[in-house]
């Protein structure tokens, strides 16, 4: 991680005693690499450095004892407040049902998601979700989510594979308003940010059902695309939350700070495995610190 | 890569940017542009209309290595069963190249069954028989929870019996630093060993083309539980550019064999280096 980066670094200047500018400009050098290693996009890093530049000159460095140290929390400050605070809220509608509405690329995890937020929306908050299956195209994409449902003995909303997905999310809140269930997550299928018909669709769904969450799911794994993944699906829905799951895996997680530097939504909740309780609050220092290794 | 560009500092920059954005990974792309610079004063190349072979060259040799530039082909018998088993983190599209290939391969005149080894997540069972059923193969399957070995073990036996010539295996995702999974897996493959000579032919591990520096670590681990004998890059009709294989290939001479470019049961393509690092800079 960067500490071990700085090692030579630090190790030269102890042997000074003084650190120049040379000395400064190889630690943000490494800072640099250390956070493309950890996927981080490289115009979000081009953008961080120059941020970190001035505070790494500035006194609290170059009259440090501990110079090194002093460049990692410089570092380790900008990082934390660039993802923001804890925000792991979920909306409430002044009038049942609250819709929420998972988005995002292919095997995401939105299928997953949806059954751990209605799990969360029970057992935390005591609410009463209806889970719809508007993915009409992926292969058992509906007894997906059936099956979850089953697990959870949570109600599934389906017209088929059939309908339209935009009839379902409608039926949907309409069923949900008749048996009072007061939360409505609609389950979308994966599709890419440059397919503009079912990105319309999306916003086809949006203005039908004005949800009160649109949550962009996104792998913790995401490389450089981030950037493009989220701005796109960000400009076109206008999303309110990210979901970033699969972070029980051992990937640095750059693109969660790549994500909050192009969209400045807030990264609500991570996925930390495959089981319907394994959802967290998103912590943005510890991203931090698994960002920087 | 504009014609007729300076090749200075500028020029370097901006291939760094591509190269970078296309998740060919820092360090590769930092010893490329060396290499390239010590060539641009060799050659003493004025104008990037020159650069573009140099680097396209450069980057298929970082492909290949030092073997020779042969698109590397399933590798399936003759005669007698020849087994592949999909390997890969989650969500990533094995069950869906499965169906691809299946009909591919059905296509070439060769009798497919297809073993469902993802007995833990909800619906996964039933994703791989529609598949089936468009490709037009059989599908071996237990009970959803039951050992994913036991139905492989079946797959074999029942592919023998009918004369099948390739059994397509299944497997769940799973993330590679989930150890008692990655031994599940190793123990799939030993049973594909135990039963079928040579087996398994194949192990492809299949990669997202969104998925960044972890893909390597993801190589690395899976090759360590189940000798991978290839990739297979999905999602390539994404924005994202799957640049990290030029470095798996290097690394641990791990091979792409095909390409996912849709979710359409025809969208499969064989591997080609060129054209991938053409797509690079598109
Ligand atoms: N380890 C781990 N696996 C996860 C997590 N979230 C989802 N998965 C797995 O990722 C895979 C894909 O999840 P899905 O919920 O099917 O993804 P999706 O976005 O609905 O996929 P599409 O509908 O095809 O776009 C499944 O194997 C899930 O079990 C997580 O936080 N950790
Ligand atoms: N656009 C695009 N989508 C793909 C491609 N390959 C697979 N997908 C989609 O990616 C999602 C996940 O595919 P799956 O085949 O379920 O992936 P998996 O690796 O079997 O997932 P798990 O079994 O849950 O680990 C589905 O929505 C597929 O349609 C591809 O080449 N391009
Ligand atoms: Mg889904
Ligand atoms: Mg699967």
């Amino acid at each position: 991680g960067l500490a071990e980066r700085l090692q030579g670094t630090i190790q030269r200047i102890k042997g000074k005693g003084k650190v120049t500018e040379q000395d400064v400009k190889e630690m943000t050098r490494e800072v640099r690499l250390a956070l493309l290693e950890a996927d981080v996009n490289f115009k979000v890093v081009k953008d961080f450095v120059k941020r970190i530049k001035e505070r790494a000159v500035g006194q609290e460095v170059m009259e440090s004892l501990t110079p090194g140290q002093q460049v990692i929390k410089v570092v380790k400050d900008e990082l934390t407040e660039l993802m923001g605070g804890e925000q792991s809220k979920i909306a409430v509608a002044d009038r049942p049902p609250t819709v929420i509405m998972m988005v995002g690329l292919q095997g995401a995890g939105k299928t997953t998601t949806t059954g751990k937020l209605a799990n969360l929306l029970r057992k935390k908050y005591n609410r009463n979700p209806l889970l719809v299956a508007a993915d009409v195209y992926r292969p058992a994409a509906i007894n997906q989510l059936e099956t979850l449902g089953k697990q959870l003995n949570m109600p599934v909303f389906s017209l088929g594979t059939e309908a339209n997905p935009v009839d379902i999310a409608n039926q949907a809140i309409e069923q949900a308003k008749a048996e009072h269930q007061d939360y409505v997550i609609i389950d979308t299928a994966g599709r890419l940010h440059v397919d503009n018909d079912l990105m319309d669709e999306l916003e086809q769904i949006k203005s039908n059902v004005n949800p009160d969450e649109i949550f962009l799911v996104v792998d913790a794994m995401t490389g450089q695309d981030a950037v493009n993944v989220a701005e796109s699906f960000n400009e076109q829905l206008d999303v309110t939350g990210v979901v970033l799951t699969k972070l029980d895996g051992d990937t640095r997680g750059g693109a969660a700070l790549s994500i909050k530097a192009v969209t400045d939504k807030p990264i609500k909740f991570a996925g930390m495995g495959e089981k319907l309780d394994e959802l967290e609050a998103f912590h943005p220092e510890r991203m931090a610190s698994r960002i920087l290794g | 890569v504009a014609r007729y560009r300076k090749v200075d500092e500028d020029f370097f920059e901006d291939l760094e940017e591509i190269l970078i954005s296309a998740d060919v990974g820092v360090t590769a792309v930092m010893d490329l542009i060396d290499d390239l610079k010590m060539e641009v004063k060799r050659r003493n190349i004025k104008d990037s209309g020159e650069m573009k072979e140099v680097i396209s060259e450069k980057l298929v040799d970082i492909y290949y290595g030092d073997k020779d530039e042969e698109p590397e082909k399933l590798q399936l018998h003759e005669d007698g069963l020849s087994v592949i088993l999909f390997v890969g983190v989650n969500g990533v599209g094995k069950t869906t190249t499965i169906g691809k290939m299946a009909h591919q391969l059905k296509q070439e005149g060769k009798k497919v069954i297809l073993a469902a080894g993802d007995t833990f997540r909800a619906g996964a069972i039933e994703q791989l028989e529609v598949w089936g059923e468009r490709a037009g193969v059989d599908v071996i399957k237990h009970n959803a929870g039951s050992d994913p070995a036991a139905v492989v073990f079946d797959g074999i036996q029942a592919a023998r019996s009918r004369g099948a010539d390739v059994l397509l295996c299944d497997t769940a995702g799973r993330l590679q630093n989930k150890v008692n999974l990655m031994n599940e897996l190793a123990k799939v493959k030993k049973v594909i060993s135990r039963e079928v000579p040579n087996g398994p032919q194949e192990v492809l591990l299949v990669l997202d083309a969104t998925t960044g520096q972890n893909a390597m670590s993801q190589a690395k681990t899976f090759s360590e539980a189940t000798d991978v004998s290839g990739i297979v890059l999905t999602k390539l009709d994404g924005t994202a550019k799957g640049g990290i294989v030029l470095a798996i290939r290097n690394e641990l001479q791990i091979p792409v064999k095909y390409v996912g470019l849709g979710e359409k049961v025809t969208d499969l393509q064989a591997f080609d280096a060129h054209a991938f690092v053409y797509g690079l800079f598109a």
